[in-house]
């Protein structure tokens, strides 16, 4: 689980 | 070495970055590696802290901090590909790179050795999708123009096959 809502929470900067 | 107990991954990065460093010292750049490979969580502290280094100011200090990061993608596994490739660090590339964030107060040297890397592990590392979403972005942004050359010996290759000594 800890791992899913890192993953939600990895996002590519924006430009 | 009696000395080397007890350092931890910060004391290790810090002598491998050092600005007075005339050259690259390899001592401490595999200690740092070694370091993170010890420790359990090795690779997210390892990579927070090059990430502090590799926007510094100073230019050989984050030129240092490059090489160090590129020798532990290279010997430290794949713990530590897994943290290079989450946008959380990838992100603090891209702001080295890019004139929205510091791009503009970096040096070119800095900024193509990113590129670079950026680039041999979209290469090497075809699983590392995050990598790839990052090196097309700056694509996409003309921040990167085309793609670089990479030297045979820099490319990240586990083991690469030995050349043969007298043909």
């Amino acid at each position: 689980l800890g791992e899913e809502s890192e993953e939600r929470d990895d996002h590519l900067l924006p430009m | 070495m009696a000395e080397a107990e007890g350092e931890s991954l910060e004391s290790w990065l810090n002598k491998a970055t050092n600005p007075l460093n005339r050259q690259e010292d390899w001592e401490y750049i595999i200690g740092f590696c070694d370091q993170i490979n010890k420790e359990l969580e090795g690779p997210q502290i390892a990579v927070r802290l090059l990430a502090h280094k590799i926007q510094s100011p100073q230019e050989w200090e984050a030129v240092q901090a490059l090489t160090v990061l590129e020798a532990c993608m290279k010997n430290c596994g794949r713990r530590f590909h897994n943290e290079v490739g989450k946008f959380r660090f990838l992100n603090e590339l891209i702001k080295v790179v890019s004139p929205k964030y510091l791009g503009d107060r970096v040096s070119e040297k800095v900024k193509t050795k990113i590129i670079e890397l950026l680039y041999s592990w979209t290469v090497a590392l075809p699983d590392e999708s995050k990598i790839k979403d990052a090196y097309y972005m700056l694509k996409r942004q003309g921040i990167v123009l085309s793609d670089p050359v990479i030297p045979v010996e820099r490319t990240l290759i586990p083991s690469p096959p030995p050349r043969p000594k007298n043909p």
